[in-house]
C-alpha cells in the first residue's frame, strides 16, 4: 500500500521550493550548511 | 525492446552490465558506506578581512551556530538584536552572516536603499505613493559622525523620498 | 613516459607541493594560478595522454590518501575501520581541477569544456576500475566528496552564465551516465545523493530552458532500469528498501517543484516501473502543470467535458513511437487504422506482444510491457486526432463532445482495437493492456478524457464479467495505496461507480465477500 508520504521529512504544503533544502535522498533532515546564497554586489 | 528509452547501456564505454545478483551484492556492500552529511558539508574555513592574533583562550574560529538560518530568525526579534543584524551586515561582507543578516532585516520591513547603501524602514504610512516612489517619514540606521563620538545611530528622516529603482 | 613510475613520482611530487599551496594561510589566487600556469609550461594541461595520465595519477593518489587515514591502528596493531575520512587531499585535488579550469587558457576558444570531459572522463574510469577491482571493498564515499566539490565550485544558479553553466552541467550528466548503478552499482547510493544533489539537479532542470530536461529524464530511467528487477516483488531487501525511499523523496521534490517535467516524460517512466510499484507510478502520474487549477473530483456534477483543458493536447516528450518502430509495426497499425476492413492487424497481433521465451523469464513477464504501452497510447492518439479532425469539419456548432455522446463511430476503429484485445488477451496481458490505459489517466487534457472513456466504455461492453472485475481492479489498487491519486483516475472511478449506465453496484463480484463489499464502499466514500 506504499508508504505515508508525508513522513519523508519533506514539507510538501511548502510555497518555497523543496530543492533548496534538499539534504539527501537518505535523510529526513533538511540540508544544512551554505546553501545556494547570492549576496547581492551593492551589500559590498 | 525497451521501448522509449532505448537500451542505456550503449553509448557508454566498456563492461557490459552485471548480473542482478553481482549488483544486488554490490548494493549490500556499498549500503554499509553510505555518504555521510559531513562527506557534503564544505569545509567552511571563515577567512577573516583582517586575521589579528588573539590568545588561545579566544574561540579561534566561528562558533557553528552563526551559519543556522534559526538563530538569525531568532536574532531578528527585539530592537537590540536588530542592531547585531546590522552589524553582521556591514562588519561580515559576503559572508552566508550577511546574507542571513539581510533576509531578517527585509522580514523586519527594512529596504535597503542602493544609493546610500543604507537600510530604510517605514516610520509611518508614506504619504505618497506612486509606481516610481514613495515618499514619507523613515527611520534609517545609519553610522553618524559626531562631535560626541561617532556611533551607529537609528535616525528618522521625514519628507524622504525612496526611489524605487534604489530599491535593492 | 606516461606509464613509467618515474612519471608517477613527479607527479606525486607536484600533488604535495600543491597541497602545501592550498594549505599555506594566506594561500591567494596568485599563488594557485602561478601553479597552473608551472603545470601549463610543464606541458601537462595540452589534453593528450600526459594530461590523462596526469589527473588519473592525481585521482588515484588523492583517493588512496584520504583512505589511508581511514584505517587507524588501534592498540594491539589491529587495524579497525573508523568511519573518520581525512578529505584534506580530495578537496586539495578538487580544488586544483577548478583552478586548472580557472586559469589554464586551453579553455579559452571552441574547446571550451573539453578539458572538464576529459578530467571527468579519467575520473569515471578511475572509479570504474577501483570498483571492478574492489568489488565489496569498494569505498564510494571520497569519489562522492571530489564530485561533490566540483558540483558547488563548478556549476551555479546564476541565470547570468546560462551557457557556460549547462555546459558543466551536461559534463556532468554525461559522467553521471557512465556512472549509473547498471554500470557500479557499488556506487549507487553515492550517485542517487549526487544525481539529486541541489547543486546540480535543480540547476540542470532550471538553466537553458529545459535543455536539460532530457539529460535528467536519461539519469533517472538509468536508475529505475536498475532497480527494476528487485521492485517486481513486495518484499525488498534493506538496501533496496532504502533506495527506494530515496527515490521516492527524490520524486516528491520533483512532484513539488518540477512537475511539469514528470508530466512531459511520464510515458518513460511508466516503461521502466514495475507494475507492482503503484504508488512511485501515481507520484509521476498526479503531476500536473503548475499554471493548472483542478477542480475537486468529488464536485457533485461535475462537467469534466466542459473544463477547457479537456480538449488540450499534454506534451509528450517521450518517444512513445520508439517501442513501435523497434518491432515495425508502426505502418501496420497506421495501415489497420486507415483501412481495418480485411486487415489481418488484429488476428495476429497477441502473438507480436508476447516477448520470446528466452527474454520473457528475465522481463519478469511473458508480454512485451513496453510495446503494450506504445500501441495504446499511439493508437489513443491517433483517435483523438481524428476525433479532433472530424469535430473541426462538423458544423461550426459542433457538439461538445462527452462521455456518452461521444461520437463513437469515429473513432470506431480505434475502439475495436481496445475491445479485441479485451476479449482475446489472457489476464496477464488483458491486465498488462489495462495498465497501459489507466497510465493515462491524469490531469486535465485529451488524452485522460479519452482514455477515462475508453476504458468505461470496455466496462459497459463486456460480455464477462471477469473483464469488468479486472477493470475495476486495475482502478482500485490504485487507489487504496497512500496518496497521491491521479486527477484522471479519481474521475473516472466516481464516474464508474456514481452513473447508473455502469450498474457498478448489482456486480455480482461486489458482494463476493462482507470486507470486499466494505473496501469498496470506503474507497467509493473517500472518493466521492
Amino acid at each position: 500500500l506504499g508508504i505515508d508520504l508525508t513522513t519523508l521529512g519533506l514539507n510538501l504544503n511548502s510555497a518555497d521550493n523543496l530543492y533548496k533544502t534538499f539534504g539527501s535522498p537518505w535523510s529526513n533532515e533538511p540540508a544544512k550548511g551554505d546553501p545556494d546564497f547570492q549576496n547581492p554586489a551593492c551589500y559590498l | 525492446d525497451f521501448g522509449a528509452v532505448g537500451d542505456n547501456l550503449s553509448g557508454t564505454s566498456a563492461t557490459a552490465g552485471h548480473d542482478h545478483l553481482y549488483n544486488l551484492q554490490m548494493l549490500e556492500a556499498a549500503y554499509h558506506r553510505l555518504p555521510q552529511p559531513k562527506d557534503s558539508e564544505r569545509a567552511r574555513n571563515y577567512t577573516p578581512k583582517h586575521p589579528s592574533p588573539t590568545p588561545a583562550s579566544f574561540p579561534q574560529v566561528q562558533a557553528p551556530i552563526v551559519t543556522n538560518p534559526a538563530f538569525w530568525e531568532r536574532l531578528g526579534t527585539d530592537t537590540l538584536s536588530t542592531d547585531m543584524l546590522f552589524f553582521a551586515f556591514y562588519y561580515q561582507q559576503n559572508s552566508y552572516q550577511q546574507y542571513l543578516a539581510a533576509k531578517e532585516l527585509k522580514k523586519q520591513s527594512w529596504r535597503f536603499h542602493r544609493k546610500y547603501n543604507t537600510w530604510f524602514q517605514r516610520h509611518v504610512e508614506p504619504q505618497v505613493t506612486t509606481d516610481e516612489y514613495e515618499r514619507g517619514s523613515y527611520v534609517y540606521f545609519d553610522f553618524h559622525l559626531a562631535d560626541d563620538g561617532n556611533g551607529w545611530v537609528q535616525r528618522i528622516k521625514n519628507d524622504f523620498t525612496f526611489e524605487y529603482n534604489y530599491l535593492e | 613516459h606516461a606509464d613509467s613510475t618515474a612519471f608517477q613520482e613527479q607527479v606525486a611530487h607536484l600533488f604535495s607541493e600543491w597541497c602545501q599551496v592550498c594549505d599555506h594561510p594566506s594561500a591567494s589566487d596568485a599563488a594557485y594560478s602561478r601553479y597552473v600556469m608551472q603545470l601549463q609550461h610543464i606541458g601537462l594541461l595540452k589534453g593528450d595522454e600526459f594530461t590523462e595520465r596526469f589527473f588519473r595519477v592525481l585521482t588515484e593518489l588523492a583517493v588512496a590518501h584520504s583512505l589511508i587515514s581511514e584505517q587507524i591502528v588501534a592498540p594491539g596493531g589491529l587495524s579497525q575501520h573508523s568511519s573518520h575520512i581525512s578529505y584534506l587531499p580530495i578537496d586539495s585535488y578538487s580544488k586544483l581541477v577548478s583552478m586548472v579550469l580557472k586559469y589554464s587558457s586551453v579553455e579559452i576558444g571552441p574547446n571550451k569544456g573539453s578539458l572538464l570531459s576529459k578530467i571527468l572522463s579519467v575520473t569515471v574510469r578511475v572509479i570504474q576500475k577501483d570498483a571492478e577491482e574492489k568489488k565489496t571493498s569498494f569505498n564510494p564515499r571520497p569519489y562522492f566528496r571530489l564530485f561533490i566539490n566540483w558540483l558547488n565550485d563548478l556549476t551555479t544558479s546564476d541565470v547570468h552564465h546560462d551557457g557556460a553553466n549547462f555546459q558543466v552541467l551536461t559534463a556532468f550528466a554525461n559522467a553521471f551516465h557512465a556512472l549509473q548503478p547498471l554500470r557500479i552499482p557499488g556506487l549507487s547510493f553515492a550517485w542517487l545523493e549526487l544525481v539529486s544533489h541541489r547543486s546540480f539537479m535543480p540547476r540542470l532542470l532550471t538553466c537553458n530552458l529545459q535543455k536539460g530536461w532530457p539529460l535528467f529524464h536519461g539519469l533517472l530511467v538509468d536508475l529505475f532500469k536498475f532497480m527494476e528487477p528487485y521492485l517486481r516483488n513486495a518484499e525488498l531487501v534493506e538496501p533496496v528498501h532504502l533506495l527506494y525511499k530515496g527515490t521516492m523523496r527524490v520524486l516528491l521534490v520533483l512532484l513539488h517543484d518540477f512537475p511539469e517535467f514528470l508530466c512531459d516524460y511520464h510515458f518513460s517512466f511508466c516503461d521502466v516501473i514495475p507494475s507492482s510499484c503503484i504508488q512511485m507510478r501515481n507520484v509521476i502520474l498526479s503531476a500536473f502543470p503548475r499554471s493548472m487549477r483542478l477542480p475537486d473530483p468529488s464536485t457533485p456534477n461535475l462537467k469534466i467535458d466542459l473544463l477547457p483543458e479537456i480538449t488540450k493536447a499534454p506534451r509528450i516528450m517521450s518517444d512513445f513511437e520508439g517501442a513501435l518502430r523497434s518491432k515495425h509495426m508502426k505502418a501496420d497499425v497506421d495501415e489497420y487504422l486507415k483501412r481495418p476492413d480485411g486487415s489481418s492487424f488484429l488476428s495476429d497481433l497477441k502473438q507480436k506482444l508476447l516477448l520470446p521465451q528466452n527474454e520473457a523469464s528475465n522481463a519478469g513477464t511473458r508480454y512485451n510491457v513496453p510495446l503494450i504501452n506504445s500501441l495504446v497510447l499511439y493508437i489513443g492518439i491517433q483517435a483523438v486526432q481524428q476525433l479532433q479532425l472530424n469535430k473541426a469539419n462538423a458544423s461550426a456548432a459542433a457538439q461538445q463532445i462527452n462521455h456518452n455522446q461521444m461520437d463513437i463511430f469515429q473513432i470506431e476503429t480505434a475502439t475495436d482495437f481496445f475491445r479485441n484485445l479485451v476479449t482475446n488477451l489472457d489476464t496477464e496481458g488483458r491486465y498488462l493492456l489495462l495498465n497501459a490505459i489507466a497510465n493515462q489517466l491524469r490531469f486535465p487534457n485529451n488524452h485522460t478524457h479519452y482514455f477515462s472513456f475508453i476504458i468505461l466504455y470496455l466496462f459497459a461492453e463486456a460480455t464477462v464479467d471477469n473483464v469488468q472485475e479486472q477493470i475495476t481492479r486495475v482502478l482500485l489498487e490504485r487507489l487504496i495505496v497512500n496518496r497521491p491519486h491521479p486527477w484522471g483516475l479519481l474521475i473516472t472511478f466516481i464516474e464508474l461507480i456514481k452513473n447508473p449506465r455502469y450498474n457498478f453496484w448489482n456486480r455480482s463480484f461486489i458482494h463476493i465477500a462482507p470486507e470486499i463489499k466494505m473496501l469498496f464502499e470506503s474507497v467509493a466514500k473517500s472518493c466521492a
